[in-house]
């Protein structure tokens, strides 16, 4: 679920 | 996404719209930082940089929404609404943020994951988020005046904080490559922070109960 940039916490 | 995180997160979501939802129907913003709200707005604004290029899953997307509007709801609350901002202590709202803001940017520059543009305004976002709480926390010594912050809000703040610092405890054990040390160290200053605005929260609370009982 890792977004591109890698950040997947709000 | 682990049960810790999950549970952070709306816990996060309900500190902001007990807030909004306070100053809504008491239409009064008493004892409230435009400052702090104003910093936390800005700390959304930034960290979600990618809301339309990055998709990582639907509940992350309307989450960063939702925090958005939530936070610019409040900030246009006290800014704009006729009755509520008549209520804002600007007088002694009087933390210069400004030179936070500064500070955490300069910061971000240095110290970043990637030196880029989005790299670069979350990292901000994250020291940003640490010490928003601070003009609040002036506020508060200055004012003593707890009318607005609830408990429950005070209550869900400090919940969010702890489960978002278990969540990393649990990533750190249970994922080879969790190395998010820019979250992490800011989230326990921000957490650090917190503990001092709630010990002042007590101090205020408890006095304005003494106020209060029949003297």
């Amino acid at each position: 679920e890792e977004a591109e940039s890698g950040h997947d916490e709000l | 996404m682990n049960i810790f995180r999950f549970a952070g997160d709306m816990t996060h979501l309900i500190s902001i719209l007990i807030l909004l939802l306070k100053i809504y129907a008491t239409k009064s913003c008493a004892g409230i930082s435009l400052k702090t709200q104003e910093l936390y707005a800005l700390v959304f604004l930034t960290r979600y940089l990618d809301l339309f290029t990055d998709y990582v899953s639907l509940y992350n997307t309307v989450m960063k929404i939702v925090f958005i509007a939530s936070s610019l709801a409040i900030v246009w609350c006290m800014r704009r609404h006729p009755l509520v901002r008549r209520s804002y202590d600007k007088d002694l709202d009087t933390f210069r943020h400004q030179y936070v803001v500064l500070a955490c940017f300069v910061l971000a520059l240095l110290l970043n994951e990637k030196f880029t543009i989005q790299e670069v305004f979350w990292a901000f976002s994250i020291y940003l988020e640490a010490v928003a709480i601070l003009p609040q926390l002036v506020l508060l010594q200055r004012s003593g005046n707890v009318d607005n912050l609830t408990g429950q809000y005070v209550l869900f703040l400090g919940a969010y904080r702890g489960l978002y610092i278990i969540n990393w405890i649990y990533r750190y054990f249970t994922e080879d490559h969790f190395t998010r040390w820019i979250a992490c160290v800011s989230g326990l200053v921000q957490t650090g922070l917190y503990a001092d605005f709630f010990y002042y929260y007590y101090l205020s609370w408890k006095t304005n109960t003494k106020l209060k009982l029949p003297a």
